[in-house]
C-alpha cells in the first residue's frame, strides 16, 4: 500500500491518529457527550 | 404505581473510533478502534442485521427498578461488548455474558455502510471473511480492497472486509498482532483453509516507511475527553508522567500450537490496594501471575472470579445477581478513597478504585464495580484502567511499555521509535513472566519481594484538590516506589492526575 500521510505529519516518520471518544448507553445512543445524562422515567 | 420505573443509566459508556473514507466517490464509515483483534471489517449495505425501521431496534438502555426492594437496586442489563477475539482452542469460552441476541436487528445508519456496488474501485478479492468476539457478536463477508483513508491519511492498499451479515452496530479497525488475525486464528478457518497472516494496519505503515517501527503508543487521555491519540511509530514523552517500563508480551496458546504469542498478553505479578495516603494501609491481595490482555476494544476490566471476590471482600462491594456485577457505595468526590495497585514486574501502576466504577443514576448512590468476574483464568484490563495508562505496543520486538498517563496536556515531546522505545527501561521484573495457570493464592506481599533483594515499595500517595478552575476537583496522586536491589537501585516516582468524577470516568456497554 502506498500510504500518503497528511502533510502535516509528512516524512516525521511517525503517524499521528487521533480517535474519537464516544459515550452513550448503547453502541446507538452514543455520543461525544460525556455529560451525565440521568433521567428518572415513572413508566 | 405499577411497583417500578424505568431508570436509564448515566452515559458511561466509551469506545474508541475513527472515521474511514471508502471507495470512489468517498463513503463515510465510523469503526471502533481495537488492539484486541487484527482485522478491519466494515459493515456492508445488504446486511440483514440493519433494521430498516428505527423502532425495530431494541435499546437496553432501559433499567427496570424493582421498588419495593429496600436497596431499591437497579436491574441492568447491559451487554459488555469486548472486542478481543475468541481465538481457536477448546479452552476459548466466551468471556462475557451477553443479553445481546443474534435476533435483534441493529440501527446501521449511526455508523455507516459501505456499497461495493457503489464504488468504481472496489475489488473484490473473492475471499470469505468470519470473524467471532468474545461477546458472541460476529461478522462475515468478503475481503477486498479500495481507495481507503482514515483521517486524511490515505492508507489504499489495506486489505479490508466488507460483512455482508453481522450482528455488530459497528465494524472495526483491528490493529493487534497478525498472529490474531481470522486468516490465521480465527475460529472459522475449516481444516482445508491454510491459515496465513498478512499485512493489517500497523504492518502497512511499517512496509510503507511511513513509520520506522511495528509499534504504536496508545493515549486514551482523561476519562470525560472526547478524543485520545494514537501515535503509530512513536512515542510522546509529554503523555505520561514518571518512567516508561517495558515488559515482554507473553505466548498463552503455546500449548495450541500457536509458537509466537496472537495477542497483547503482558504478566502481571501482584495485584493488592492501598487506603488513602497511609503507607500501612497497602493490602496485597495476590502474587500469583495472571495473564492480563490490555484491550481497547473492552470498556471495563474483567477478573478471574475469585480475584474479584477478593478485591470486592476488600472494598466493600458485594455481588448482585440482579446485575450480574458487584456493587458498592459511590465513592464521593473528595472522600479519602482506596486505590488497586498492579504489579507489571518491579514496577506499579495505581489506579482510584472510582475510575473503576459505573456510576447508575438511582437514588440509593449504588455503583458498580468496573472490575467483572470471569471465567477466564486470565485478566483483560479495558479503557477504564487504559484511561489512566500511557501504553506502547511493540509488535517488532513483542514488549509493551507502559507509565502512569500525564493527561495534563504538558505539550509534546515526539521521539522516533527505531529499533526499541526511546527512554524506556527494562522492568526490574522483565524475565519472570508467566509460564503456566495455577490457581489464584491469596495474600502474599506484593510490596517488597523475598529475601534476595531488598526491594521495597514505599508509597507517598497525596490526594490533593487543586483549585484552579481547568482541575477543578482534580486529584493529585504521586506515589513513589523505590527499588534497590543488589545490581542497582531506581527510584520511580510517577505522579498520576485523575478525575475524582468517577461517573464519566468508567463506561459499560450496552
Amino acid at each position: 500500500a502506498s500510504i500518503a500521510s497528511p502533510s502535516s505529519a509528512t516524512n516525521k516518520d511517525y503517524i499521528k491518529v487521533n480517535f474519537q471518544k464516544k459515550y452513550g448507553n448503547s453502541f446507538e445512543s452514543a455520543s461525544n457527550d460525556t455529560k451525565d445524562k440521568t433521567r428518572l422515567v415513572a413508566r | 404505581d405499577n411497583d417500578y420505573e424505568l431508570v436509564e443509566l448515566t452515559n458511561q459508556n466509551s469506545f474508541y473510533s475513527v472515521e474511514l473514507d471508502i471507495g470512489t466517490p468517498p463513503q463515510k464509515v465510523t469503526v471502533l478502534v481495537d488492539t484486541g483483534s487484527s482485522d478491519l471489517w466494515v459493515t456492508g449495505s445488504n446486511n440483514p442485521y440493519c433494521s430498516t425501521k428505527k423502532k425495530d431496534t431494541i435499546d437496553s438502555s432501559f433499567k427496570q427498578v424493582n421498588k419495593d426492594n429496600s436497596a431499591s437496586v437497579v436491574e441492568s442489563v447491559f451487554t459488555e461488548i469486548s472486542y478481543d477475539t475468541t481465538i481457536v482452542t477448546s479452552e476459548a469460552t466466551a468471556t462475557l455474558d451477553s443479553t445481546a441476541s443474534t435476533s435483534q436487528t441493529i440501527d446501521c445508519t449511526a455508523y455507516g455502510t459501505f456499497d461495493t456496488s457503489k464504488s468504481s474501485t472496489f475489488e473484490s478479492n473473492k475471499t470469505e471473511f468470519s470473524i467471532t468476539y468474545g461477546d458472541s457478536t460476529f461478522a462475515s463477508g468478503t475481503w477486498g480492497r479500495d481507495q481507503l483513508s482514515l483521517n486524511d491519511l490515505n492508507i489504499t492498499g489495506l486489505s479490508f472486509a466488507v460483512a455482508n451479515e453481522t450482528n455488530s452496530t459497528v465494524g472495526v479497525l483491528g490493529i493487534g498482532l497478525p498472529g490474531l488475525e481470522s486468516t490465521y486464528s480465527g475460529i472459522s478457518l475449516s481444516s482445508a483453509q491454510k491459515s496465513y497472516t498478512y499485512n493489517n494496519f500497523p504492518m502497512v505503515l511499517k512496509n510503507s516507511g511511513a513509520i520506522k517501527s511495528t509499534a504504536y503508543s496508545l493515549f486514551a487521555n482523561s476519562s470525560d475527553s472526547k478524543h485520545g491519540t494514537i501515535l503509530f511509530g512513536a512515542v510522546d514523552h509529554g503523555k505520561y508522567a514518571g518512567d516508561l517500563y517495558t515488559i515482554p508480551i507473553i505466548n498463552t496458546l503455546e500449548h495450541r500450537g500457536y509458537k509466537d504469542p496472537i495477542q497483547f498478553q503482558v504478566t502481571l505479578q501482584g495485584v493488592g490496594t492501598s487506603k488513602g495516603d497511609k503507607e500501612e494501609n497497602l493490602t496485597t491481595l495476590t502474587t500469583t501471575k495472571i495473564p492480563v490482555l490490555l484491550d481497547s476494544g473492552t470498556t471495563i476490566s474483567y477478573m478471574p472470579a475469585e480475584l474479584v471476590q477478593m478485591l470486592a471482600d476488600q472494598v466493600g462491594a458485594t455481588y448482585s445477581p440482579v446485575y450480574g456485577y458487584y456493587i458498592m457505595d459511590c465513592i464521593q468526590e473528595m472522600e479519602q478513597e482506596s486505590s488497586v495497585i498492579f504489579d507489571f514486574g518491579g514496577f506499579y501502576l495505581s489506579n482510584w478504585l472510582s475510575d473503576f466504577q459505573l456510576v447508575t443514576d438511582s437514588r440509593s448512590n449504588i455503583c458498580i464495580l468496573g472490575i467483572a468476574p470471569q471465567s477466564d483464568p486470565t485478566i483483560i484490563l479495558g479503557d477504564n484502567f487504559l484511561a489512566n495508562t500511557y501504553v506502547v505496543y511493540d509488535l517488532d520486538n513483542m514488549e509493551i511499555s507502559m507509565a502512569h498517563a500525564n493527561s495534563s496536556d504538558d505539550g509534546e515531546y515526539v521521539d522516533i521509535i527505531d529499533g526499541s522505545v526511546p527512554s524506556a527501561l527494562k522492568a526490574p521484573g522483565y524475565s519472570s513472566t508467566w509460564s503456566t495457570y495455577e490457581s489464584i493464592v491469596s495474600g502474599g506481599n506484593m510490596f517488597s519481594t523475598a529475601s534476595n533483594s531488598s526491594t521495597s515499595y514505599s508509597v507517598s500517595m497525596s490526594h490533593s484538590a487543586t483549585s484552579s478552575s481547568s482541575f477543578k476537583g482534580q486529584k493529585i496522586q504521586t506515589s513513589t516506589s523505590t527499588f534497590s536491589n543488589s545490581k542497582s537501585s531506581s527510584t520511580i516516582s510517577s505522579t498520576r492526575i485523575s478525575s475524582p468524577t468517577s461517573s464519566s470516568s468508567t463506561r459499560k456497554e450496552n
